[in-house]
């Protein structure tokens, strides 16, 4: 069972978390009175590329006009730090005293709260693109919202030409979005509703298309034109509503992985 | 354990890079 909700999170933190658990246990059920080795270069390494991912950060948390990122990401930020430095301490520790305890401990301490950090970074990006994603699928729904209000072929000309990038770009990014997740069923539920969405959009122009048509005719029937048409744009809605609720979902549920 | 956390380490810096390139791509 997946442990992270995307690939892309997946694929970068999933072998440093592996080890992390390994070299653990390897403490843990060792106490085998080795002596550490220096570890002062590859610390030294460590240390230079938290300094440079925590400017990258900061520079990010500044021009990003996200106000959920800009309050989230710093905390992120600072927990590298923090696992940074136990990691200088105990590799000073270890050069004093290859066999320090406590110097082991703050290895491993620092080692996890590397992984916690960056993984807490990752996911204030990530949620900050769900976010870009749902702005998108609302503006859909805003659109869908004026559906109503249309009642000549001028107005209809207009609604398809705002709606249609909007719906493509949404397209484009829920399938994208899909694509990412490694929870199957996230995924296919994305899928399905977008699936939807493409289907109906053809038919619900179509449905606003007969109304107006019924309704320059003065036909008694435009009623149920437009009863079909306002349902054609709720069913749009709700599948739209879906796709953002399942967009947010970063859980797991076991049962349905079973 | 030797091997293990200089193996761990490296690791470590690779993560924090492909980090940063996640920040630098999504940023651009």
């Amino acid at each position: 069972m997946p442990v992270f909700h995307t690939k892309t999170i997946e694929s970068i933190l999933e072998p440093v978390a592996q080890q992390v658990s390994r070299l653990v246990i390897l403490h843990e059920e060792a106490e085998d009175g080795n002596a550490m080795p220096d570890l002062e270069k590859p610390v030294l390494a460590v240390s230079r590329a938290v300094v440079n991912l925590v400017k990258v950060g900061r520079s990010t948390i500044e021009s990003s006009e996200d106000s959920l990122l800009k309050q989230d990401m710093p905390a992120a930020l600072l927990r590298v730090e923090a696992a940074a430095r136990l990691l200088e301490e105990a590799s000073s520790m270890l050069k004093v005293d290859p066999y320090s305890q406590p110097a082991r401990k703050k290895l491993i301490e620092g080692a996890r709260g590397i992984l916690q950090g960056t993984s807490s970074l990752l996911l204030c990006f990530d949620e900050s693109e769900v976010r870009k994603i749902i702005r998108e699928c609302k503006t859909v729904l805003d659109y869908l919202a004026v559906a109503e209000v249309i009642e000549t072929m001028e107005d209809l000309i207009q609604f398809v030409k705002d709606l249609s990038p909007c719906l493509t770009k949404v397209s484009r990014e829920v399938d994208h979005r899909s694509q990412e997740l490694t929870h199957q069923v996230h995924r296919e539920t994305l899928t399905r509703c977008l699936d939807s969405v493409k289907t109906l959009s053809p038919i619900l122009i179509c449905s606003m298309k007969i109304f107006i048509q019924i309704l320059r005719q003065h036909c008694r029937e435009s009623d149920e034109a437009a009863e079909n048409r306002n349902y054609l744009a709720g069913r749009m809605s709700d599948e739209l509503h879906e796709i953002i609720r399942v967009l947010q979902l970063t859980t797991y549920d076991e049962d349905e992985w079973d | 354990l030797r091997v293990g956390w200089e193996q761990l380490l490296t690791s470590i810096n690779r993560t924090i890079n492909e980090v940063e390139n996640q920040i630098l791509t999504r940023d651009s």
